[in-house]
């Protein structure tokens, strides 16, 4: 038996709406330790793993490890019809072959509930080792999104260099070139408008737009994102989730031929 | 002209 309610449940709308782009079908895990998921893409390029702690449930009850293969565009359509201040509840039975969602208003007034049917999911389940960057670059998360939106729009590709200047973003496309460069900034009235640049060594890597795009879907979980970045490792662009979890988004680089 | 690694370059299934 599996039942966890979310007080706030727009976050899991949020989830949702930032994984739906990117992976089609996934297993989320429920265990003690919280609920996860752990996908790739089609093309196996980048990698997604959430998790939402137990302890960030109001109510967290898994009786055993049961993992749920869901369709993500079909569970986002069905959170969708949840309020973003209503409560949410996922109920499962351990052996079923559906799982329900339940939409409470905040007044209680209104109550909903939505089935959908599980599927099996055949999911490789990857090992990512703990590492230590190179370099950490903590900025807004809003202009994360603007730098690889406006980007995009000039070239495929981004290259992000950290050095003891900031970090610079830049592309190349048939029209021209473009660089941005955002440098280390804690003089702002709010934490959340800060740039912290933490650099071990300098490092230079090259990433497809097109998912780093597909990650900032996630900017309105978080005011600020996390990106860390190492010459021999994917980049790792995470995303708080409230106090209860992350939601890390893994980029492979791309590398001369 | 680049080339797209994949994660399964750098990650090992469990």
């Amino acid at each position: 038996m599996l039942e966890l309610r979310l007080v706030q449940g727009g976050l899991l709308k949020k989830v949702l709406d930032s994984l739906k782009d990117l992976v089609n079908d996934a297993n989320f895990d429920c265990s003690a330790t919280g609920f996860s998921l752990q996908a790739m893409d089609s093309s196996h390029v980048a990698l997604v793993a959430l998790l939402l702690r137990s302890e960030g449930f109001e109510h967290y009850r898994c009786d055993r490890n049961l993992s749920l293969g869901m369709n993500l565009s079909n569970m986002a359509k069905m959170l969708k019809c949840a309020g973003n201040d209503d409560i949410v509840t996922i109920k499962a039975d351990d052996a079923a072959d559906s799982v329900t969602f339940m939409f409470e208003s905040p007044n209680q007034d209104k109550i909903a509930d939505f089935d959908m049917k599980l599927m099996d999911i055949d999911s490789e389940h990857l090992g990512i080792p703990e590492a230590e960057f190179q370099a950490i670059v903590r900025m807004p998360s809003a202009e994360f999104a603007r730098i690889c939106k406006d980007l995009s729009t000039i070239g495929d590709t981004v290259v992000i260099s950290v050095t003891k200047e900031g970090v610079k973003f830049s592309t190349r496309g048939d029209i021209g070139t473009a660089n941005i460069v955002c440098r280390h900034n804690t003089s702002v009235d709010k934490p959340e408008e800060a740039t912290i640049i933490e650099m071990e060594e300098t490092v230079s890597l090259t990433f497809a737009l097109r998912y780093m795009n597909s990650f900032t879907k996630a900017t309105p979980l978080a005011n600020q994102v996390t990106i860390s970045l190492s010459s021999d490792l994917p980049v790792v662009v995470e995303y708080k989730v409230a106090e209860m979890g992350h939601i890390r988004f893994y980029l492979a680089p791309k590398i001369e031929e | 002209p680049c080339l797209q690694r994949r994660i399964l370059d750098y990650f090992n299934e469990n």
